[in-house]
């Protein structure tokens, strides 16, 4: 009890009482800083590979909360809000001593100050051998963040270590309990869209399959939405996954598909890149041999830039392009904006419920597969578009009227940044 | 660091003293049980002359034993068997289990439940 209460009476320790007696988030700023103390290195491995799983265990955290992780070398020890450090028995001034092998490998204090032992055999991610560090570490930031044990199977947070595949990841529940402390994850993404692919399936019958994409600054997610949430290293860099368009502030994309026509587009600025699936690359010229990219206005004629957003409307085969408070309808069949565009977007889309609308500067407008809806993304929230099949079930919907706003981390979870400095591990 | 791996370090070898004592008797169980939470304060484990009666502190051992062996699903009988020093000898975080798990969490996600791949 006397070592519990030393944990919580830390000066200038965030201790928020919890409303239910429970756990209580430790920290109330977003970018907290960590260092691995240079007099406490283990002698199992080297030292970049300590920082290098350090890092990559903040980094695991901090793609399912809205808190980043920056590793601080430079800064007075007692300002660092993280430290971490290796040692044997009696270690580090602490009343805790270690064991030695086996039993008791590290522990944390809500001081922010993580031990390992080094009696330990820690080993890397990629070994099958020993403790793996990278699951230690990860389990003991989290106490440090301010989860306590629990004995729910699949945690990171048991007590017990668990030896199985060097492969793991913070399951649902871990990330519930750690956003019941620190929030979910918010912010307005630059373009979201779903990306259509065919494949063949053993049979040799052609597939119809899609991924869904969230673009933000020089990063992107993958979302699965079999399993609501990003896939498992993500954001990475636009850099990284997708070749020849431009690696930061993508302004909208769209998938003109038609019968005839399976043509993808990245737009930026007053230009636009055409993708191409199979290479996955953007395409350098046309099939007139002219280069990519392009001028909006040349290639959609009518179509002012910078565009705020876009999205195709499979239905009406129109591509709606979005521009402050206007909307642009473009046929691609004449390739032509139609004669009642531009319209004021509160006319095209009008709200179900009065002033609940995104009104202007729409971030993105994204028609999902997985809900079979068009939405506007702005902020933090959504406005979903009101589709045939809602009109059917209410015929007094308006046609594209749009549904009261909600919180996007409502719909899509964990979609969470990371700290610039461990953006491309 | 170049310096700093070219220094001798047979000093930190791991010494065969640097074994953990395996937890196997009532002494070693009931610190085990009082360090890690699972019972009252030391006074409770430790012989004193005003601890409390002795029937109150087979009594206190047995609940913590129990408590100790229903969250590692092992049948709550209040003995110091075998597989629960077992349990107690498991690799372990030294953060004490003081608050027992918290309420259920949050309901599982639809959907299967996703193993995890290499990232």
């Amino acid at each position: 009890r006397r070592f519990l209460r030393m944990l919580l009476l830390r000066p200038g320790w965030q201790q928020e009482e919890p409303p239910d007696g429970g756990v209580a988030r430790a920290f109330s700023k977003k970018t907290l800083t960590w260092r691995l103390v240079g007099e406490a290195l283990s002698s199992q491995l080297s030292v970049e590979e300590q920082r290098h799983i350090f890092r990559l265990a903040f980094r695991m955290w901090s793609e399912v909360t809205p808190l980043d992780f920056r590793e601080d070398l430079t800064a007075p020890g007692p300002t660092v809000d993280i430290k971490l450090g290796f040692g044997r028995g009696r270690h580090l001034g602490c009343p805790r001593v270690f064991d030695g092998s086996g039993q008791e490998f590290a522990h944390a204090w809500r001081l922010g100050d993580i031990h390992f032992d080094d009696d330990e055999h820690f080993t890397p991610p990629t070994s099958d051998l020993g403790i793996s560090l990278l699951k230690v570490a990860v389990h003991e930031i989290g106490h440090v963040l301010g989860l306590p044990h629990t004995y729910r199977t699949g945690s990171i947070m048991q007590p017990n270590y668990i030896p199985q595949e060097p492969a793991f990841e913070l399951d649902w529940s871990d990330r519930k309990a750690i956003q019941r402390l620190y929030g979910s994850c918010e912010g307005s993404f630059d373009t979201a869209f779903d990306w259509i692919r065919k494949e063949r399936n053993q049979y040799g019958e052609v597939m119809v399959r899609f991924s869904t994409y969230f673009f933000r600054k020089s990063w992107y997610w993958l979302y699965e939405n079999r399993n609501n949430r990003t896939r498992y290293g993500d954001p990475i860099q636009i850099l990284i996954g997708w070749h020849g368009i431009p690696t930061q502030n993508i302004d909208a994309f769209v998938h003109i598909w038609t019968w005839r026509r399976d043509e993808r587009y990245f737009f930026k600025g007053n230009q636009y890149w055409r993708y191409d699936s199979d290479k996955d690359q953007a395409y350098t010229d046309d099939e007139q041999g002219k280069s990519y990219p392009k001028l909006i206005s040349e290639g959609f004629p009518g179509i002012p830039s910078p565009l705020d957003t876009a999205f195709y409307d499979r239905r009406q085969q129109l591509l709606y392009f979005f521009q402050g408070s206007l909307v642009f309808a473009f046929d691609v069949n004449r390739n032509q904006v139609l004669s009642s565009y531009p319209m004021k977007i509160t006319e095209a889309f009008p709200a179900i419920t009065p002033h609940n609308h995104p009104f202007r500067n729409i971030d993105s407008a994204y028609y999902s597969y997985t809900h079979n809806s068009a939405f506007f993304f702005k902020d933090n929230a959504y406005w979903r578009v009101v589709t045939d099949k809602d009109i059917q079930q209410n015929p007094g919907l308006p046609t594209n009227g749009l549904f009261p706003k909600k919180s996007i981390s409502e719909q899509w979870f964990d979609i969470c940044d990371v700290h610039i400095s461990t953006l491309n591990m | 660091e170049t310096l700093f791996h070219s220094r001798d370090h047979s000093d930190r070898e791991t010494s065969p003293l640097h074994q953990a004592k395996p937890i196997a008797d009532l002494h070693a169980a009931q610190r085990f049980l009082s360090r890690y939470g699972w019972s009252g304060s030391q006074g409770t484990w430790a012989p004193s002359p005003e601890g409390p009666p002795e029937a109150t502190k087979a009594t206190t051992l047995s609940e913590a034993v129990r408590r100790f062996q229903r969250v590692n699903a092992l049948p709550a009988s209040g003995e110091l068997d075998a597989a629960t020093l077992a349990a107690m000898n498991r690799p372990r975080c030294g953060v004490p289990d003081t608050r027992l798990p918290p309420p259920a969490g949050a309901p599982p996600p639809p959907g299967p439940v996703p193993r995890a791949t290499r990232r």
